[in-house]
């Protein structure tokens, strides 16, 4: 799988995709649809759909794509390449979302969480398909969420088209179970050869799986924890095991609307009833108001 | 924050740039001043303060996030401070007995100003006895002055597309084509003439609106 | 000049951390 794309910018995310098959095109399709790195604190979560015609979904199950999370890595990135090799009936794109996307996203002033995000992603799948011509008539996806309310959106989104959304997807529907080695593939070589931007001195790769409560992650984020960055982009700071950290580790970081300790310019009541009225000086001119500039009267 | 060219200013003389303490001519207090001395040249220093800044500077993160401009200043604003408040004599007086300042004694720099006798000619009759100068202020030729500065003010102000509308709108959005020229000149001039009055005493401010 | 306020003043490894974009 070509990650190239994503070592150029890992900051934001990155699609990639299969050349789509002309039966695909021709014939109705399923499609499933999957994701991999949900849980875990670092890295990116790769979303992917996997489609192929309905007359060939016995030939996909013959691929052995049996419930990805029973398959070892080596098994995963073995079978992926053997669905590169039967490309003539099988179809594929993923969305790599960046550590970076996930936290921005979460923590941005307008909130954005991470099912709202996931959905969205998916969604954005199935219409790169439809824009490519592949002819869908069934989606399955595993659930994100409460499966009924993700089902009806996909329903609305896209009117015509069969959608059933359950848990365990990946284990009762080979084209979820496909999608899903899809995204486990890529995000394991996306973890394995990420090329972190901040230039780390003793940069060791010792992270473990990436799940927060695997101590080898714990102890990797310890080390790596950076009082005034916080973390490399690596991690996923809207994760509460990150946030922790940085309460405990890092400085504090005020912003403009921060709740202000003390409401700034209340006088004292005492002030009001001052025996002579205070000579209110002018304010400075709007010009310099606007521009937060005043005349300095010490150095 | 001082423009490129002072920058070799403090090399040439040993104190060839000083920071010193003068007043506000508009307040009255004292505020700082960066005075060139190679080119008997007025800076004003203004203060960019706003809450919650902290600045990187090389390998460290430092709080307090104050940034300092030296702006070039027309020294006749502090000039004329001092005319304004010699004017209750009511009569003619060399220079160099106006411009007096227990509070702030760095003001006599303003007489090492090299046109200093043009610049008063701006704002000041004068007579001459026994070959030395006297001066009077004087309201009419000051407002002229002030007036002259209006105008070049607003011209910059156009020039640097300085958002003067009097209805609060995103600086960003481009002026309304709906609202007419003769208004449009009136924010200017009232924007234009809000800017110098930071610069001139409340009475003489008071003046210049009614010229 | 940042945006916001480190109430701190220490080292920091800010050439490792901060591209500044123009």
């Amino acid at each position: 799988m070509d990650l190239s794309e994503l070592e150029k910018d890992n900051s934001g995310r990155c699609r990639l995709s299969s050349a789509v098959p002309a039966v695909c095109r021709q014939e109705p399709c399923v499609l499933g649809i999957d994701e991999a790195g949900r849980g875990p604190v670092l890295g990116p979560m790769v979303y992917a759909i996997c489609y192929c015609p309905l007359s060939r979904l016995a030939d996909l199950e013959g691929l052995k794509v049996a419930d990805s999370k029973t398959l070892s890595e080596s098994e995963r990135e073995r079978l992926f390449a053997k669905m590169e090799e039967d490309g003539e009936f099988v179809g594929w794109a993923l969305d790599v979302l960046s550590p970076n996307l996930i936290s921005t996203s979460m923590l941005g002033r307008v909130k954005y969480n991470l099912n709202s995000l996931s959905h969205d992603t998916a969604e954005g799948l199935v219409r790169f398909a439809l824009d490519q011509g592949v002819n869908v008539t069934q989606v399955f996806a595993d659930t994100v969420g409460p499966p009924e309310p993700y089902e009806k959106k996909l329903k609305q989104r896209f009117p015509g088209i069969e959608v059933t959304v359950k848990a365990k997807a990946d284990a009762l529907y080979p084209a979820v179970s496909a999608a899903s080695i899809c995204a486990k593939v890529a995000r394991d070589q996306a973890v394995k050869s990420w090329r972190f931007v901040e230039e780390l001195e003793e940069l060791d790769t010792e992270y473990g799986s990436g799940y927060p409560n695997d101590p080898k992650t714990k102890a990797w984020l310890r080390k790596h924890v950076e009082p005034v960055f916080g973390f490399p982009q690596f991690v996923r700071f809207s994760w509460s095991t990150a946030q922790s950290l940085l309460e405990k580790e890092a400085e504090g970081v005020l912003w403009e609307d921060s709740p202000s300790e003390e409401q700034e310019g209340l006088a004292r009541i005492s002030s009001y009833f001052g025996a002579s009225p205070r000579a209110v000086p002018r304010p400075p001119h709007r010009f310099f108001r606007e521009r937060g500039l005043e005349p300095a009267n010490m150095l | 924050m001082l423009p490129e060219y002072l920058k070799n200013a403090s090399k040439k003389m040993k104190n060839g740039l000083m920071f010193v303490k003068l007043v506000h001519p508009c307040s009255g207090e004292g505020a700082i001043y960066l005075f060139n001395m190679c080119l008997q040249q007025l800076f004003e220093i203004k203060v960019f303060k706003e809450k919650h800044h902290s600045w990187f500077i090389n390998q460290s993160v430092q709080s307090g996030g104050l940034l300092h401009f030296a702006t070039p200043m027309d020294p006749l604003f502090l000039l004329l401070y001092y005319l304004i408040k010699a004017d209750k004599v009511g009569k003619f007086q060399p220079i160099d007995q106006v411009v007096m300042d227990d509070m702030f004694p760095n003001c006599i720099l303003l007489l090492k100003l090299p046109e200093l006798e043009k610049l008063l000619q701006h704002v000041t009759q004068e007579k001459e006895i026994n070959g030395k100068k006297y001066y009077k202020y004087s309201k009419e030729k000051t407002l002229t002055w002030l007036g002259k500065k209006v105008h070049q003010t607003m011209a910059a102000l156009k020039t640097n597309n300085v958002n003067v509308s009097a209805r609060v709108q995103a600086t960003t959005a481009f002026y309304s084509s709906d609202q007419d020229s003769s208004e449009k000149e009136e924010d200017y001039i009232r924007y234009a003439y809000g800017l110098i009055s930071d610069y001139i005493p409340q009475e003489l401010s008071d003046d210049l609106a009614k010229y | 000049l940042l945006p916001c306020e480190v109430p701190a003043n220490r080292p920091a490894p800010v050439g490792r951390f901060f591209t500044p974009a123009i």
